[in-house]
């Protein structure tokens, strides 16, 4: 489950960083 | 017995400026937004099928998310290359993230 954190925190960032 | 001053070119257009006024360039139509093309339900620059896939992935509750083969079940419709396509961008677009392995997605905004 740490997995999935880690991966989600990863896609978040991703995420934020690709709508600027 | 001529006239021996050129009076020809009477003087006209002497420095007469006229300001040619426009009339304010406004109502241009169309492409106000830009954007145009790709208009099959893309409103957030996806692609049709990538929002399917999407849209699956963000409606399993489940904390594992949703395997790569679940919605090849779902989307019968959609071969394996085209899903897996999909969610790769999707990936890395940060919409959606692996969870318990490489097969099980889970989307970022579906909390």
């Amino acid at each position: 489950l740490d997995r999935i954190a880690r991966n989600k925190k990863a896609a978040l960032e991703r995420l934020t960083s690709a709508q600027t | 017995s001529r006239p021996q001053h050129m009076s020809g070119a009477g003087g006209g257009m002497s420095g007469k400026i006229e300001p040619m006024s426009r009339p304010t360039m406004g109502s241009m139509e169309g492409n106000v937004g830009g954007y145009a093309g790709a208009s099959d339900m893309t409103n957030n620059g996806l692609s049709a099928n990538q929002n399917q896939v999407l849209c699956l992935i963000r409606s399993c509750p489940d904390q594992q998310g949703i395997s790569i083969h679940e919605l090849k079940k779902r989307l019968g419709s959609m071969s394996m290359m085209v899903i897996k396509q999909a969610v790769e961008f999707l990936s890395n677009e940060g919409h959606i993230f692996s969870t318990i392995d490489e097969d099980h997605y889970k989307s970022t905004d579906s909390d």
